[in-house]
């Protein structure tokens, strides 16, 4: 059940980042959380840039859920 | 080595951006 939780959790997210619920996300995307979250746009570019493993410039669910599960995995280990 | 150094500053900064994400989900008053 935890594993449903982070999924439905990372799902939300993804949708917070997806406002136009296009199934990615892209730099312009993460830009206009600027503002929303207490992010500065160079900080949203390397969120972004660390979470676009293959650099494509789309960021799909499966590689937002890499980037939240290794959050939330390094939290657990620090 | 500045690569380490580099992966551990996007670490932080994602660290920042998912917790930020946490807060404006559960919703501060």
């Amino acid at each position: 059940t935890g594993q449903l939780t982070m999924l439905e959790k990372t799902h939300e997210f993804f949708q917070i980042c997806d406002v136009e619920d296009k199934g990615f996300i892209t730099r312009r995307d993460m830009q206009r959380l600027h503002g929303e979250l207490p992010l500065s746009a160079d900080e949203l570019e390397n969120v972004f840039d660390t979470l676009d493993a293959d650099g494509n410039g789309f960021l799909t669910l499966e590689e937002f859920t890499t980037g939240f599960s290794e959050f939330l995995f390094g939290q657990k280990i620090s | 080595d500045p690569n380490m150094k580099g992966a551990a500053a996007n670490e932080g900064v994602l660290a920042n951006f998912f917790n930020s994400l946490l807060s404006k989900k559960t919703g501060s008053p």
